[in-house]
């Protein structure tokens, strides 16, 4: 028996907005430590893990850990019944082949279950590496999504670079070329408007616009977004997730041959 | 020229 009452509702909607697009169909795991999941677009570029501890929830019962297989578009329009401050239980039994969605209106005069078809995925869970950055920037979120979005419309690849000057984005297309640099800049009124760029080593790497744009998505989750990079490796954008989780984005870098 | 690089290339399968 699984039951998952969650308050703010509203975190969900975003959660399955920003993952809708990229990733059709995943298994969500439930267990003691929480709701999570694991899942690669289809064409193994990007991979998205997202976590949503079990204190962050009101009510959290999890009797035995259970997969849940899921459509992420189908979710998604089953939580976009829900109302923004909408508290939404999750409810499944152990084996069963369903899933209810219930969604409570705040003053409780409006109370309705969605029941969605599971569906049998084989997922196979990746081991994720503990890695060492060279370089790690903590921007605001609107700032990167305006910035994945302008370049996009010069060129289809962004090279993310940092160097104690800053962090540059740039992209170069048939029409010309653009270059984005965003300092470290800690003095401002609110802590969320801040950059911040720890760097150990400079590096640069190249990625595709596309991908970047699709992160972008889980702008309303948070103010604050995290790149961390490493030569050669995924890039990593992370997006808290109130005080009860994140989600994160892997993207494969393109290297040269 | 550069090649979009497979995300299984990067983290290990259990």
């Amino acid at each position: 028996m699984l039951e998952l009452r969650l308050v703010q509702g509203s975190l969900l909607k975003k959660v399955l907005e920003s993952v809708k697009d990229l990733v059709n169909d995943a298994n969500f795991d439930c267990s003691a430590t929480g709701f999570s999941l694991q899942a690669m677009d289809s064409s193994h570029v990007a991979l998205v893990a997202l976590l949503l501890r079990s204190e962050g929830f009101e009510h959290y019962r999890c009797d035995r850990n259970l997969s849940m297989g899921m459509n992420l578009n189908n979710m998604a329009k089953m939580l976009k019944c829900a109302g923004n401050d909408d508290i939404v239980t999750i409810k499944a039994d152990d084996g069963g082949d369903t899933v209810t969605f219930m969604f409570e209106s705040p003053t409780q005069d409006k109370i309705a279950d969605f029941e969605m078809k599971l569906m049998d995925i084989d997922s196979e869970h990746l081991g994720i590496p503990e890695a060492e950055f060279q370089a790690i920037v903590r921007m605001p979120s609107a700032e990167f999504a305006r910035i994945c979005k302008d370049l996009s419309s010069i060129g289809d690849t962004v090279v993310i670079s940092v160097t104690k000057e800053g962090v540059k984005f740039s992209t170069r297309g048939d029409i010309g070329t653009a270059n984005i640099v965003c300092r470290q800049n800690t003095t401002v009124d609110k802590p969320e408007d801040a950059t911040v760029i720890e760097m150990q080593e400079p590096v640069s790497l190249t990625f595709a616009l596309r991908y970047m744009n699709s992160f972008t998505k889980a702008t309303p989750l948070s103010n604050q977004v995290t790149i961390s990079l490493s030569s050669e490796l995924p890039v990593v954008v992370e997006y808290k997730v109130a005080e009860m989780g994140y989600i994160r984005f892997y993207l494969a870098p393109k290297l040269e041959e | 020229m550069q090649r979009q690089k497979s995300i299984l290339s990067f983290f290990q399968k259990p």
